[in-house]
């Protein structure tokens, strides 16, 4: 799965996710990604989020709709992050990434598995990294 | 603080021959979005070009380097959507295009619909002028490799894809 969110010059929120899903899937199985809510979602008002891990966990909490709810009620968007995906592994034990963004141009990129390769750019800097932990920069 | 642009290149197991490549490729990605804003270009815009670019990588899981199906076959999803109106377009079980996330905005921009799939996406792709491309385009060593891992009655394709609880 790959995904992006992006705020413009004039505020205005996108995001897009896509996949090919999972390995060895039934015929036919169609996971979170082109599911409103799951694999993604946007709103001018809160923010932006694409998600990436296992589809029928982050369907079963919704999860990119679910970050966005803790946005509103007054988290940031790293600690947002976090307590969504904490939720989905710690209620159906399921790992997942996802990258936020609000509509301010904070952002994040925040995993429960082991890795996850993700990249940022903003105010012509570089960020990017794949280890948990992993923060490197460069001038774009 | 503005613009931003963020994108990953997907969550679970990245073998360690294979970092490079999807470090690479999440950051080439991200500064062909971040050029488009800085040219003023929408946030649509920017999040469709750095997904486009990553399906025509076959360093990930979509488009050209999708995982396969229980059959062999490539099944694609892809969604889009705006923060202004909430408008929004997907794909779902789509075959034989090489950017899902294409015809996903297509489906935002042009149709009624949040979502279209299987045959009728492929129809709605057909009537767009979106081309056709040969399936085996769309398949890789890798991931014949790891279809044929995963076909064993032992495989566990989830925990081989997300890597285990850590």
């Amino acid at each position: 799965t790959v995904g992006a969110v992006a705020v413009d010059s004039e505020g205005n929120i996108a995001c897009a996710t896509s996949t090919g899903g999972m390995l060895n899937k039934m015929e036919g199985r169609v996971g979170d990604t082109p599911c409103i809510g799951s694999g993604g979602y946007a709103d001018n008002n809160v923010g932006a989020v694409s998600t990436t891990g296992h589809g029928e966990a982050i369907m079963k909490v919704t999860l990119a709709r679910l970050i966005l709810f803790h946005m509103e009620q007054g988290h940031s968007v790293e600690a947002a992050s976090d307590l969504g995906l904490a939720y989905m592994k710690s209620r159906v034990a399921a790992l997942g990434g996802v990258v936020t963004v609000d509509p301010r141009g904070h952002w994040a990129a925040r995993f429960s598995s082991r890795q996850m390769s993700w990249a940022a750019a903003q105010k012509d800097t570089l960020h990017y990294g794949l280890y948990t932990g992993e923060h490197f920069t460069q001038s774009i | 603080m503005l613009p931003v642009v963020v994108v990953h290149g997907g969550a679970g197991q990245i073998p360690k021959q294979r970092t490079e490549q999807s470090t690479l490729g999440v950051c080439t990605a991200v500064r062909a979005a971040y050029t488009i804003l800085r040219g003023g270009g929408s946030s649509m815009d920017a999040v469709v070009e750095a997904v486009t670019q990553m399906e025509d990588n076959p360093s990930f899981n979509a488009g050209h380097g999708s995982v396969l199906n229980a059959k062999g076959g490539v099944e694609m999803d892809a969604i889009v959507m705006e923060g202004k109106t909430l408008g929004s377009g997907a794909v779902s079980a789509v075959r034989n295009i090489a950017n899902p996330v294409q015809l996903a905005r297509l489906v935002m921009d042009k149709t009624s619909h949040a979502c279209l799939t299987a045959e009728g996406a492929s129809q709605f792709a057909r009537a767009m002028g979106v081309p056709e491309v040969p399936e085996e385009s769309l398949i890789t060593e890798y991931s014949r490799m790891r279809w044929t891992k995963n076909l064993a009655p032992e495989a566990n394709p989830v925990e081989c894809q997300m890597g285990k609880m850590g």
